[in-house]
């Protein structure tokens, strides 16, 4: 699964996610990449959200919306929210994955809980990182 | 932060992945991988473009590399195929567009944002998302487009697994969870 999410210069959020989905499945299996607030999400009033990982989890916990929905709802910050949704919901049900999130502000996040997530953002000083572990 | 700021992040997929798993040149490739598609979107941010064209440029990027599960380079089915899943969302207005279980679109996110910009629809699935986008005007390939050796391999592992280990009856069919580290790869 691969996706990004981005926030422009007129203040406007978008995200996107794409994936082949897990090796050998059958019956037409879909996860959560193409669900519409399991997946992927945005919304200029809170953030745009990216997921990763068994999608199973992801669509049961309805991952992307639930973010937003803390900030929006609960006044969570961003960071916050990814915490809450990664570590407090999908953990303990087994769900492992990540997300990747930037708020209306324009404040990137990158929230796993799996060893490793292939990722890649621009920080506020206007620094390139790559990371994988 | 300004209003004029600008901001970008990308995923090429989260799990087993353990340090001395890629070996050093391997991980450089990934890194460059992943640097040139977060370019792809930084570039269209920068000149003023819009959030959802610069998203739909860093994925179409991730999908064109052969590294990440999705596009080029997707896992394959029990089947031996491939099947598409992509979804794209503006906050702008909470217009989005989904496919899921499609065969032959080369770039499946520009799909998701076919439906999103020219039905009424949000997600079309199957041969029937296979049919409208095949009136997109978007570049269409053979489902062996997305072959490589890397995921026929996983395939062939897999179908090796479950063929040796017979389902016990009630047993959970082979999940990602049943892999062993590393192979839910990207």
């Amino acid at each position: 699964t691969v996706g990004a999410v981005a926030r422009d210069a007129k203040g406007h959020v978008a995200a996107a996610t794409s994936t082949g989905g897990i090796t050998n499945k059958r019956y037409s299996r879909v996860g959560d990449t193409p669900l519409i607030g399991a997946g992927t999400w945005a919304d200029d009033r809170d953030a745009a959200i990216s997921a990763t990982g068994h999608g199973e989890y992801f669509i049961r916990t309805a991952v992307a919306h639930d973010i937003a929905a803390r900030i929006r709802h609960a006044g969570r910050h961003l960071k916050q929210a990814c915490d809450e949704v990664v570590f407090e919901e999908l953990k303990p049900m087994g769900g492992m994955g990540g997300v990747i999130a930037v708020s209306a502000s324009g404040q990137p996040e990158l929230v796993f809980n799996t060893p490793g997530m292939y990722r890649a953002w621009r920080d506020e000083q206007g620094r390139v990182h790559t990371a994988i572990y | 932060m300004s209003k004029s700021a600008v901001a970008i992040a990308i995923h090429g997929g989260a799990g087993v992945l353990t340090p001395g798993l890629l070996s050093p040149e391997k991980e450089d490739e990934v890194h460059q991988a992943l640097a040139d598609a977060l370019a792809a979107g930084l570039v269209i941010l920068d000149r003023g473009g819009s959030s959802l064209d610069a998203v739909e440029a860093s994925v179409i990027a991730l999908e064109e590399c052969p590294w990440f599960n999705a596009g080029k380079g997707a896992v394959f089915t029990d089947s031996g195929h491939h099947e598409l899943d992509a979804a794209i969302m503006s906050g702008a207005d909470r217009d989005a567009g989904a496919i899921a279980g499609a065969h032959f679109i080369r770039n499946p996110i520009r799909g998701a944002r076919a439906v999103m910009q020219h039905s009424e629809h949000v997600m079309l699935a199957g041969a029937g998302a296979d049919e409208f986008l095949a009136d997109q005007a978007l570049p269409q390939v053979a489902n062996d487009w997305f072959d490589t050796s890397l995921r026929r391999d996983q395939w062939a592992q897999n179908r090796e697994a479950g063929a040796a280990a017979t389902l016990e009856p009630g047993q959970k069919e082979m999940t990602t969870s049943s892999l062993k580290p590393g192979q839910k790869f990207g």
